[in-house]
């Protein structure tokens, strides 16, 4: 696994950040996100896609009451795509009876979808090798968050109740001066502290956080990190040479 | 900027003009006096709660002043929130589409 890793620098792959206005989307955006990725890393084209069409036609109704990231991928492989954003652009509000996914060219597809072991360094070689893949958190800490590595106590954050879909974009490690762990007296001199963290895409805006992102600490599934790594797969499957159990 | 880098000053400032900054900044009004006070209050309440999350986080983090903070906890919950995810994963086997590869 490489130290770091930022798909944002890797032009035309991450795309700009969303807003979901008065929408429970975060499960379209994170999905339409890491199709956006992927389909810019393994096809050599940026896209932008329809999140409009997956809160229009997904098979919950309603896509703006919430929803869940593996809907998002069905939806697309039962539509065999996905519309671009500029034919089917976001308005805030799903219409869940007139999906007009067969109105529009398709702009992208995906072959399968698949969730990631819940193993952080996994998920980091994942990552680093095939590109952002969604992920959902608890996301009590993030209302009031502006900047920094997050990382809140151990049990402050409830691994089990993860209620907030982001696109994991990369990987990185902070330095920091500032001890805030328990007992730790403010007066001794304190050698350097390096923070390993996680980078997310959110999609509450760009003024949110640090233009729209934030970053996690990595290494014990703050919030729930772990809990669903979801991603799509855009490439064609490739041949695999065939393997038979010994008899 | 972060609660923990606003220097002293010669003072902090009021509660109302960091209110007023806040409403520049994210474009807010409020329809009547009574409404103004209570959100007044709410942010109030929510920026003692994030200098209490900076104080409690074990990293770099900073909390503060950010588009929300004039919302109550269950009404950013209405807003961004999400359908709860934890306990057992809905079942997804379903049929799904076409079994051709490649083009749509």
């Amino acid at each position: 696994v490489p130290p770091t890793c930022d798909w944002r620098k890797l032009n035309g792959v991450i795309s700009s950040v969303k807003k979901q206005e008065s929408c429970n989307c975060c499960w379209a955006m994170a999905a339409v996100g890491n199709i956006e990725a992927q389909w810019a890393i393994k096809h050599h084209q940026s896209v932008e896609l329809s999140v409009q069409e997956l809160l229009d036609c997904g098979r919950c109704g309603d896509g703006c009451r919430g929803g869940f990231v593996w809907d998002a991928f069905i939806t697309v492989l039962n539509n065999s795509g996905l519309a671009s954003e500029r034919d089917y652009p976001f308005q805030g509000k799903a219409k869940p009876h007139r999906c007009l996914a067969k109105k529009h060219k398709k702009a992208a597809w995906i072959q399968d979808f698949t969730m990631l072991q819940d193993n952080e360094q996994k998920i980091a070689w994942y990552l680093a090798t095939e590109g952002p893949i969604t992920v959902t958190i608890n996301m009590k800490f993030l209302r009031q968050y502006k900047k920094g590595v997050l990382q809140p106590p151990p049990t402050a954050c409830d691994p089990m109740h993860v209620d907030h879909s982001v696109l994991l974009v990369g990987f990185g490690k902070a330095e920091s001066a500032v001890d805030r762990r328990a007992g730790a007296a403010a007066s001794q001199p304190r050698p350097k502290r390096s923070i390993p963290f996680w980078i997310l895409k959110n999609s509450w805006g760009a003024e949110w956080g640090e233009k729209g992102y934030f970053r996690l600490y990595r290494g014990n599934n703050t919030c729930g990190i772990t809990k669903y790594p979801l991603t799509a797969r855009v490439d064609r499957p490739v041949k695999k040479r065939p393997v038979s159990c010994p008899p | 900027g972060s609660l923990r880098s606003q220097d002293p000053g010669p003072q902090p400032l009021e509660l109302k003009q960091v209110f007023t900054l806040f409403q520049i900044q994210y474009n807010r009004s409020y329809s009547n006096l009574e409404e103004y006070a209570r959100r007044l209050d709410i942010f109030a309440h929510n920026l003692a709660w994030a200098q209490k999350l900076e104080e409690e986080d074990l990293g770099t983090a900073e909390f503060g002043v950010t588009p929300f903070s004039d919302l109550t906890e269950e009404e950013f919950g209405q807003l961004y929130g999400h359908r709860r995810m934890d306990g057992v994963a809905p079942d997804v086997g379903r049929e799904v589409g076409s079994e051709e590869w490649g083009e749509p």
